[in-house]
């Protein structure tokens, strides 16, 4: 059944964020949280990023995170442990 | 620094250019290479020697998607290269992404300018959070022939290297902060109800409903001014930007320069005693323009397109104790002079300076 457009972007949207800070922030690709660990790994990733870039840590993709995220860049990662 | 602090162990490095991108002429690709490169080696003790064939330190090549390093390309736009820390092997080596447009100057990208940031990997930097980097991790586009490496960039390479053998140590451009009690402005103008501040080639964006301040590269919105805008004033009638550099200025509206720009400042009625502009604003109400030269200012109507008969007069006649004006700009009918870290505001209904502030002051500190 067709899915709304909106909820589709809301869908592109989190893909993109998760493939953003997979490749820039170390994200672990089965990131799901556990019920004990507390705080969700994405949001924490986010949040490392939006500190690295100096916008307001919100934790959520807010609109000028998304911007930030859809710069071009350097493919090299923005946290220390690239080989 | 990258963890591990990897770094070459000898000063004296080589590179190799393995293939070409289509998109730019050879010598263009061997030039901007070098000037890449002597980015770094002009900072530090290291030189780079090219090589033909052999396997060189650095390898420097042009690939396509997925290219068997484990850090496949996503076409245009998103990634634009990466490379590897100092190391054999693949260490050290130089990946562009064939599928951007390659340039030598504003447009697409410019491959100098990803090329010296992807050489800071190379060498063994990691990104900065300093905007102003050139390790920062986003493009920014910087007139090649304007460029100096920040002062950021030249301290973390520094701290790996150590200095450079030159008499006379380099230093760099430090990106402003907009709460350094010590700013001070090159220029400041209205812009569709904003305010914009330049400093270098940086602009400090400051909109009513925002409590910070933005700060980019003037090259995000014009890439074809100058940093160093000496001077600049909003034109609301006309949705004009006018700005000012030496001798020279230029009329923008929104991101475009209007066809026959830039100017010399002649052209407005200035004698060839005036050889830059210090200030400038246009009274919304009067709709004429106040250039603020040294001491002295002018009074320009925009309708007859002349200096105004009787000026220059003394600022200090008509302004009152404000000194040399940096940078001027109106806002609800009142006038801020901007003079070191000093700001005047005057209201020129009762000709009187009202209040006295901090240059930082629209920043919210």
């Amino acid at each position: 059944f067709p899915v709304a457009p909106e909820a589709e972007d809301e869908e592109k949207t989190l893909q993109f964020v998760e493939s953003y800070l997979q490749s820039f922030y170390d994200l672990r690709k089965d990131h799901h949280p556990h019920i004990r660990s507390g705080e969700n790994p994405l949001t924490a990733k986010l949040k490392e990023m939006q500190s690295f870039f100096g916008l307001e840590v919100t934790g959520k993709p807010d609109l000028e995170t998304l911007e930030m995220m859809k710069k071009p860049r350097c493919g090299v990662t923005d946290v220390q442990k690239y080989m | 620094a990258t963890p591990g602090n990897p770094k070459w162990k000898r000063n004296n490095l080589t590179y190799r250019i393995l293939n070409y991108t289509p998109k730019m002429r050879r010598a263009d690709v061997d030039e901007a290479v070098r000037r890449a490169l002597n980015v770094w080696s002009s900072v530090t003790p290291l030189t780079f020697q090219k090589l033909e064939d052999k396997e060189a330190d650095i390898m420097i090549s042009f690939a396509y998607r997925d290219h068997r390093d484990n850090s496949p390309f996503d076409g245009p736009n998103g990634q634009l290269a990466h490379a590897f820390q100092p190391g054999e092997d693949i260490g050290g080596d130089v990946h562009m992404d064939e599928e951007e447009t390659w340039t030598k100057d504003g447009r697409g990208y410019n491959l100098f300018i990803v090329l010296a940031h992807e050489l800071g990997h190379s060498l063994g930097l990691s990104h900065s959070n300093d905007p102003g980097a050139l390790m920062y991790p986003t493009y920014s586009y910087i007139d090649p022939d304007e460029f100096l490496l920040p002062q950021d960039d030249i301290n973390g390479i520094q701290s790996i290297y150590g200095q450079s053998n030159a008499p006379m140590q380099p230093t760099g451009p430090i990106t402003p902060e907009a709460c350094d009690p010590n700013l001070t402005f090159d220029s400041i103008t209205t812009l569709r109800g904003e305010i914009f501040f330049f400093k270098g080639r940086y602009m400090l964006r400051k909109h009513p409903a925002r409590t910070e301040a933005e700060l980019n590269f003037i090259s995000l919105f014009w890439p074809r001014l100058p940093s160093g805008i000496q001077a600049a004033y909003e034109n609301i009638e006309r949705d004009e930007i006018t700005f000012f550099k030496e001798d020279k200025y230029w009329v923008v509206r929104g991101y475009d320069i209007l066809p026959g720009y830039p100017k010399r400042i002649y052209h407005l009625g200035f004698p060839k005693t005036v050889k830059r502009v210090n200030a400038a604003y246009n009274d919304e109400t009067t709709g004429k323009t106040y250039f603020f030269v040294a001491d002295r200012y002018w009074r320009y109507d925009e309708e007859k397109k002349s200096m105004d008969h009787g000026y220059p007069r003394k600022i200090v006649s008509d302004f009152g104790n404000i000194g040399r004006v940096d940078a001027a700009f109106q806002k609800d009918g009142y006038v801020y002079f901007f003079h070191g870290t000093t700001q005047f505001q005057f209201d020129p209904h009762a000709k009187r300076i009202v209040r006295k502030m901090k240059s930082t002051s629209w920043f919210n500190c």
